[in-house]
């Protein structure tokens, strides 16, 4: 476990090490520190073990949130939009999505809503190829809500029990991309009113503050339902997702733990947790 | 903003006369949390604040008429000082053909970088080839095609069922035998923890043995840079950094610990998607960007 064995200065400098170096951020760590030296107060906590189970309790509370799991329509066609900035891992996460939905025996379309990237269909080709499910797509350069348009009106028609929509990597601070998404999400409402019935934002562990500057443009631009939290694989821990949950009351539903069609789970704070203060 | 916040500190210092090592450091906290706000990895900054104080107490800046101006100039020439570098070409190698190889975390924008850098080089007057060696993600020799396409310049590809060793070995003599000056080498991206993948990068470089190994950084990553860079660099060795995706508004305090763990120039930005986007580093505009 730690060094520390005593709850010190040194142990609060370490404490706040590790959230720094976790993309915690500054605020959020001068605020669990605050709460921690309060709790070890008022509960007369000696040992750095017995706080960081209380710190875990404490964040868990933060994290979990009630709709965490995904909102499905129980009696017609669920419509899930991907957004997030380039390279995130959204077209990934929705073939391991829809790998999951399969396996419990659903009907399931994929929307090639990215026109503009290169080969950007065809990487969703390979993987509806694979899983055998039906795509629907138009040529590279047509404009996306057009293809989004048609894959609702055929998901509906075809009575497809969930429809993910992949879109095109972009930067939230890019004003004309972020108003595409808004016409996208319109051409959704108008040909099934409940829809999108998950809009999920697709976040990469490896970020840092930024991630939360993109959570708060995407969640003003379309209003986002959940977070994908990608590439939880590698050494970052994604720290920066506490912030993001706070103050947007976004669930985290999934992450990405590597390339494979299986290494999707879905969201468990505590195991989270443990693994940012592993 | 930064300035801002150490006007707030000096206003409060001056009125008490003087200056304590005690108010130096509250000067010096706001840079920190500056900078770590700017996702300058933790360890940087404790070393980058100590420089800074050093060149502050020398200058005797704390007792002049605008103390928070000149310890921002301070800081951002050191800034600049620290990333700035002489040289900011790709090393060139002695007889042709120059062998680039890209490299770095997955979705970082090495492929779209490869297809910027052949661009680059073509303008300048080579004959550059691209050379498609990630077999594991869907379509990624596709991607670097159309790439190819758009630029009209040469991909060379021998599917995804060919080991990438083997694949730049045939690189190498089709470069050969096409009068290619320069070969871009467009790899899988990995994890700098994946040690397979990581052996498949040192067999790869030892077999083609490039003159420039370029580690593609996405300029949003987090205090992960650090531990990634040096990884990267401690495994196969990193010439050069290309630091992706400026076009948005991550502060890229990246740039700043990338050098300051490897010792290695940032060469190139990425500007944008299209294979135009592509800028010489300027540290001097780096530094006003982390400093926000
Ligand atoms: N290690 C790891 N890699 C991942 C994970 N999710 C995605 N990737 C990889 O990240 C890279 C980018 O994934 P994509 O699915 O193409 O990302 P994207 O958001 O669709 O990218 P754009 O459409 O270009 O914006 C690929 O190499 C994926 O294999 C993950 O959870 N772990
Ligand atoms: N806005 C912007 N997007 C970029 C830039 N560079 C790359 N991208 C985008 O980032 C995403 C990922 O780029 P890729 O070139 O596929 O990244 P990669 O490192 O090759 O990804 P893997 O091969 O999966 O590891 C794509 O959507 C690119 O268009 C840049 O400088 N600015
Ligand atoms: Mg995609
Ligand atoms: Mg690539």
């Amino acid at each position: 476990f730690r060094l520390r064995d005593v709850i010190d200065d040194d142990f609060w400098d370490e404490l706040e090490e590790i959230l720094l170096t976790a993309d915690v951020g500054m605020d959020t760590t001068e605020y669990i520190i605050e709460e921690m030296k309060e709790a070890v107060d008022e509960h007369y906590i000696e040992q750095p073990s017995h706080l960081y189970e209380v710190m875990k309790d404490k964040l868990s509370e933060i994290m979990e949130k009630e709709n965490s799991d995904m909102i499905m329509n129980e009696d017609g066609l669920t419509i899930i939009l991907v957004v997030g900035v380039n390279g995130t891992g959204k077209t990934t996460s929705i073939a391991k999505m829809a790998n999951r939905y399969m396996q419990e025996g659903k009907k399931v379309i994929i929307a090639a809503a990215d026109t503009f990237r290169a080969a950007a269909i065809e990487q969703l080709e390979v993987w509806t190829r694979k899983l055998d499910i039906e795509i629907i797509k138009h040529k590279e350069g047509s404009d996306p809500s057009a293809v989004v348009y048609d894959a609702v009106v055929a998901s509906l028609a075809r009575r497809a029990d969930v429809l993910i929509i992949d879109t095109a990597g972009r930067l939230h601070s890019k004003v004309n991309l972020m108003n595409e998404l808004q016409k996208i999400r319109k051409v959704i409402k108008r040909n099934c009113p409940e829809g999108p019935h998950e809009t999920l934002l697709v976040l990469d562990a490896t970020n840092g503050q930024n991630a939360l500057v993109q959570a708060k443009t995407f969640q003003k631009a379309i209003d986002i339902t959940g977070i994908v939290l990608t590439k939880l694989d590698g050494t970052a821990r994604g720290g920066i997702i506490i912030a993001i949950v706070h103050d947007l009351n976004v669930p985290v539903k999934f992450i990405g733990v590597g390339e494979g069609v299986y290494d999707l789970r879905p969201f468990d704070a505590r195991n989270f947790l443990d693994a940012l203060f592993a | 903003s930064l300035q801002e916040r150490l006007q707030g500190i000096f206003q409060k210092l001056k009125r008490r006369g003087k200056l304590s090592e005690e108010d130096v450091n509250l000067a010096l906290r706001e840079i920190r949390i500056a900078l770590i706000a700017a996702d300058v990895n933790i360890k940087v900054v404790k070393q980058f604040t100590k420089k800074v104080k050093e060149a502050a107490i020398g200058e005797e800046i704390w007792h002049s008429l605008t103390p928070a101006q000149q310890v921002i100039k301070i800081v951002k020439d050191e800034l600049v000082d620290l990333m700035g570098s002489v040289n900011q070409k790709v090393n060139m190698a002695e007889t042709p053909p120059t062998i680039v190889m890209m490299v770095g975390l997955h979705g970082s924008g090495k492929t779209t970088s490869t297809g910027k850098l052949a661009m680059h080089f073509r303008t300048q007057g080579h004959h550059p080839l691209m050379v498609a060696t990630d077999i594991y993600r869907p379509a990624a020799i596709k991607q670097l095609e159309v790439l190819g396409k758009q630029i009209d310049i040469p991909v060379f590809q021998l599917g995804d069922k060919t080991a990438p060793v083997n694949i730049c070995r045939g690189a190498l003599k089709y470069a050969q035998d096409n009068l290619n000056d320069i070969i871009l080498i467009d790899t899988a991206g990995r994890l700098h923890i994946d040690e397979e993948l990581m052996d498949e990068l040192k067999e790869m470089k030892a077999e083609i043995r490039p003159s420039e190994v370029l580690l593609v950084v996405d300029s949003m990553i987090g205090q992960d840079a650090v531990t990634m860079a040096k990884s990267f660099n401690e495994s196969i060795g990193i010439d050069g950094i290309v630091l992706t995706k400026l076009d948005g508004d991550a502060r890229g305090g990246a740039a700043l610990s990338v050098r300051a763990v490897t010792g290695k120039p940032i060469k190139f930005v990425g500007v944008g998607e299209k294979l135009s986007a592509l800028e010489l580093f300027h540290p001097d505009r780096m530094a006003s960007r982390i400093l926000g």
